[in-house]
């Protein structure tokens, strides 16, 4: 549980990190 | 067509798989790419998400006494590790060269890579519980066979007794896991195989009752045919349950069955 609880944050936070690396090129596109 | 093996870790990798694609393809499209927004703050999230998960999955590893997965968990977590290491860097050098296209692809292969290092650990984890629902079934399979020492109606009473719980609990366990999977052919197969054993249950119990019935009766006759029927059905239950600990272990599609 602790590790699906941990893993669920990584998804989130790099959803996160991408969503902010995408969104200057999307500008671009 | 399903990426990801189970829906538990479908729900929690899918979204971000999606998103890096995305982001692949702008990065693809935008040719010299816009400047780099200042990504040091998302990038700690992460590398503290990383550092929370490698805590405890080195204690789950440390704890487990799954020997497969104390070797494959420490893997995965290397892998997600060395991938939270590459972001910081590449954030690093896309502060100071926001159009940096190698620190770009950097930060792209280092997303892949949380990603990548993420679902091994979660099928790691899976393949662990997966190894729990097979030693149930070889328990049942080992049990099928002492059907043929059973030779009077006692003996069958407590038989179907011992039988019963491991047969029920791998019965449940099957069908918990099938409604797991996103494989719909493997779900499939997983359901077959349990109907059949099943429905096998009341014939084994059948053939036994016939082979002690046989057996006690003055002349015997039709001790052999009443044996071999037993055995046959064992067989098949046997074989059911193989088959079953075989779709356990499918973890990649196969295209034929899809097709």
């Amino acid at each position: 549980e602790q590790i699906l609880e941990a893993a669920k944050c990584i998804a989130n936070a790099t959803s996160a990190l991408v969503k902010a690396a995408s969104a200057a090129q999307k500008e671009l596109v | 067509m399903p990426v990801f093996h189970t829906k538990l870790i479908e729900s929690i990798l899918d979204p971000v798989a999606q998103q890096i694609s995305q982001l692949v393809i702008l990065h693809e499209q935008a040719e010299d790419g816009a400047a780099m927004p200042d990504l040091t703050q998302p990038v700690s999230a992460v590398a503290k998400a990383v550092g929370n998960l490698v805590q405890v999955g080195r204690q789950t590893s440390a704890t487990s006494t799954d020997k497969v997965l104390q070797e494959e968990m420490p893997v995965a977590l290397d892998r997600v590790e060395n991938a939270s290491i590459s972001l910081i860097q590449a954030a690093k050098t896309l502060r100071q060269e926001p159009l940096s296209r190698s620190a770009r692809d950097i930060l792209i292969n280092g997303a892949r890579g949380i990603l990548g290092g993420t679902s091994a650990l979660l099928l790691s984890l899976d393949q662990a519980e997966v190894r729990k629902i097979i030693r149930i079934c070889k328990g049942v399979q080992e049990y099928l066979a002492v059907a043929e020492v059973v030779e009077g109606m006692e003996d069958l009473i407590v038989y179907v007794k011992n039988l019963t719980p491991g047969m029920t609990q791998m019965v449940k366990m099957v069908d918990g896991r099938q409604a797991e999977l996103t494989h719909q052919v493997h779900r499939n197969m997983l359901i077959a195989s349990k109907d059949k054993i099943k429905n096998l249950l009341p014939v084994l119990i059948s053939s036994i009752k016939i082979f002690v019935t046989t057996i006690q009766s003055p002349g015997k006759r039709g001790l052999d045919e009443a044996a071999s029927n037993r055995l046959y059905v064992v067989s098949q239950m046997y074989l059911e349950i193989e088959e079953i600990i075989r779709v356990l272990q499918l973890t990649t599609y196969d295209e034929d069955d899809w097709n």
